[in-house]
């Protein structure tokens, strides 16, 4: 499995469409504070189906909509597509490149989409359940985090643990 | 399963010491079940001894200490079972020059085999990437990629600058 | 008692979003008391606008604006009533450099008035400050404070070393 | 009110007796990962007061003595010693010149003392508790907690507002 592209519309600070093309190896996002780094890997993790508010630093899932700016209105949807190969097959599907597709709306109507065909949340969430991708996993590390495993309860660790069994 | 943890926690206790001693070049650490009778709900103790020092609780390490450490844990783990894509956000924030060259020799690696990408500030970092991209907000309020080429071009710059 | 809280807190509200307009250049910051009616225990929720941005929940900020507008809220607790003496333990971290430059150059004016220790180390933080002590485990395990001077020409060092 | 100088010794990493020379200004301190700068604060704060072996790093107080290291044999007590001017009589006591000392020895028992006259604990807490120093202060900032200020609940972070009031 490898991951293709990511495209970004209406997402947090990410107002105008916006492609990010994957490279194998290691890539480094860089930038000033404040310009939308985190806000990419947020977009992964919401398209995986993040759904708690504050795994992706909002209050309520609205507020991932572009709010506007001084000088542009706010949006009314944000959508994300996040396309793989799937050669390997490691996803559960026939296909050997699937494209995931997550909209919101002002409304706080939601749309999910694999390979355009409308789906449920439940449907994208189950197609990467056994890829180390889950969403409390240990491959998706959020700014300031790091060193919750080392100060959270023994109790609390453990579920790192059983997401890798 | 009882079994099926337990073998896996054996091996995230193995990873964990290999990455931990590779990233303080010595040192030894540990992962303990508090109930060994219980290991399916058992809390999980972590041991960390940097080279050098006795033994103590984890809470006296240093940030640096306490961000490597943690790192080699999730290394361990990541080994058990490698996602094919991983994103962290500033895991090397805490580390200092030297840490930063050892931790990017074991990222290096692990990206060998699954795509990484890491949100950085840090020049280390950055040098070990294979590829960079760069956000920047030129509009206030509105984020854009820009080409990598560019963003090459802005450390470079960075770079003579606080030469 | 309530009038002396109620002054202290209207004090403390104009000294940060006036060194918060300082820190970002501009945009807004606010201190609300959510329970008008009972100032003694009424909670206090802080309002922070970036410039060029919308007034959203504080959450949103990045990593580097929330750390700036944290700083901006400690030194207007601070200007009220100064302590003759801070020690500030790696809070800028998580800026990058134009942040640093703007950071600095508030807590020089600070430090003209009372001492301040940082542990920091940021290269341009460190350029900012007027005495700098380095501190090293040359025998592992036991910390070793070295003069001044020579924490000078380590700093030198690491400068040729890195450009 | 100004700080001369802090004496440590037996405390954390400070094995060997240390003096800190204080000046006027901005100070930065600097050294690789885990060589003792945070151990500094700490003892700056512990000599101040602070009874809280987690705003310390600590699981138990007597962890705060040096606990040996590969070649040295652990030692019996840890002992702090601050020294400011007090020309200006902010602190309200008679001296110009205050040396507050504090040792705890493995046994458990601590000694505290003023001009080595021995005191209580709350002697010296009180003797700095206006001047913006005591111990849940807005001017000891510890690593890593600069954020807390923003993630604590309305009501938590209140304590900040009356230490200045
Ligand atoms: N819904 C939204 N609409 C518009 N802007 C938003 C929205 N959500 C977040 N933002 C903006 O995105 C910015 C934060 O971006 P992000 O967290 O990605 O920064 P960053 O590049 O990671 O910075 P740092 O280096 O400080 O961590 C904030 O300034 C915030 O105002
Ligand atoms: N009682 C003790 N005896 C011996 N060593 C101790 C004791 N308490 C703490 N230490 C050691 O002090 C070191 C931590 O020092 P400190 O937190 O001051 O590092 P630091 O310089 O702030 O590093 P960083 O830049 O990573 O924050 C740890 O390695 C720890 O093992
Ligand atoms: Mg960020
Ligand atoms: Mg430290």
């Amino acid at each position: 499995m490898y991951f293709k592209n990511l495209v970004m519309q209406g997402f947090k600070s990410f107002a105008d469409e916006t492609k990010l093309e994957f490279e194998p190896g290691l890539t480094a996002i860089v930038g000033p504070n404040g310009c939308g780094k985190s806000n990419i890997s947020d977009a992964i993790r919401w398209t995986l189906g993040e759904q708690r508010p504050t795994a992706l630093r909002l209050s309520k899932m609205e507020d991932i909509i572009f709010s506007g700016s001084e000088a542009r209105k706010p949006l009314g949807m944000a959508e994300v597509s996040l396309t793989v190969t799937n050669e390997d097959k490691k996803l559960p599907i026939e296909f050997t490149e699937v494209t995931i597709t997550r909209r919101l709306f002002q409304s706080g109507e939601s749309e999910y989409y694999i390979n355009k065909a409308p789906v449920r949340l439940k449907d994208i969430q189950e197609l990467f359940m056994d890829t180390g991708l889950g969403s409390s996993t240990y491959s998706l590390i959020e700014q300031g985090k790091i060193e919750l495993i080392l100060s959270s309860k023994p109790e609390d660790r453990r579920f790192l643990f059983e997401e890798a069994a | 399963t009882r079994s099926l943890f337990s073998k896996t926690f054996e091996q995230i206790r193995e990873n964990f010491n290999m990455v931990f001693t590779r990233l303080f070049e010595g040192g030894k650490a540990d992962l303990v079940l508090l109930d060994e009778r219980n290991i399916l709900e058992s809390g999980i103790e972590i041991k960390a001894r940097p080279p050098g020092r006795t033994l103590k609780s984890i809470s006296l390490l240093s940030g640096g200490e306490k961000a490597l450490t943690a790192i080699a844990l999730l290394f361990g783990i990541f080994m058990v079972k490698p996602s094919p894509f991983c994103v962290l956000d500033e895991i090397d924030a805490a580390l200092d020059e030297a840490n930063i060259s050892r931790f990017t020799r074991v990222l290096v690696e692990f990206a060998k085999k699954s795509q990484f990408i890491i949100v950085t500030h840090n020049r280390g970092t950055i040098e070990a990437s294979d590829t960079m991209y760069g956000v920047t907000m030129e509009e206030s309020g509105v984020s854009k990629l820009v080409s990598v080429k560019f963003a090459q071009e802005e450390i470079e710059r960075q770079r003579r600058k606080s030469s």
